[in-house]
């Protein structure tokens, strides 16, 4: 999954 | 969330306290680079574009504030209040930070997951971050009385970067689709930055001595 909304760090 | 990743926002935000520490209770930003300062505030204005449109978790909400709200209140330390901007050693803090900008935007547009505004913007505030530090390290390099918080600063944003790449090996091993080559790159190239500046950093506490960087 390359999800526009994986950018869960910070 | 993992040890190595939670580790390493903890020693970020240790950073942050140690800085403001500095500024706030010794009114002083002695050896602090501006250029810096002000290249972290563009790099979180930029990455946090998505704080109040993608919820990701409390944690995560709360982190970003705190980021976005300390590094532009150290640029407003250091620009303007009546103490502390008196101490910031402008005449040695001289690297034109202006020009790591636009390089890192034409990157961004060439290189990024994504050809959306978001994207383009994540991708260069990873790669300004990358390069960020340069004027507090060519700062530090002209600095004759590198003070103990300043030093201590500069440790654990290097620490910080450093628990990032175990993080990323942690997740590269458990979550299979977890893959952010921009990032892990830009993410080598930043902690490498910081090799010459932790050789120092370790001898000067192992011989226990005042750190002083070569010239």
């Amino acid at each position: 999954v390359d999800d526009e909304d994986d950018h869960d760090e910070l | 969330m993992n040890a190595f990743r939670l580790a390493g926002d903890m020693t970020h935000l240790l950073s942050v306290v140690v800085l403001l520490l500095k500024i706030h209770t010794i009114k002083s930003c002695a050896g602090i680079s501006l250029k810096t300062q002000e290249l972290y505030a563009l790099v979180f204005a930029a990455r946090y574009l998505d704080l109040f449109i993608h919820f990701i978790s409390l944690y995560n909400t709360v982190m970003k504030l705190v980021f976005l709200a300390s590094s532009f209140s150290i640029v407003w330390y250091m620009r303007r209040h009546k103490i502390v901007r008196r101490t910031y050693d402008k005449d040695h803090d001289t690297f034109r930070h202006h020009f790591l900008v636009l390089p890192c935007l034409a990157l961004a547009l060439l290189i990024n997951e994504r050809f959306t505004f978001r994207e383009v913007m994540w991708a260069f505030s990873i790669y300004l971050e990358a390069v960020a530090i340069l004027p507090q390290l060519v700062l530090l390099q002209r600095t004759r009385n590198i003070d103990n918080l300043t030093g201590q600063y500069v440790f654990f944003l290097g620490a910080y970067r450093v628990l990032y790449i175990l993080n990323w090996i942690y997740r590269y091993f458990t979550e299979p689709h977890f893959v952010h080559w921009i990032s892990w790159v830009a993410g080598i190239v930043q902690t490498l930055l910081y090799a010459d500046f932790f050789y120092y950093y370790i001898m000067s506490w192992k011989n226990n001595v005042k750190l002083e960087l070569p010239a």
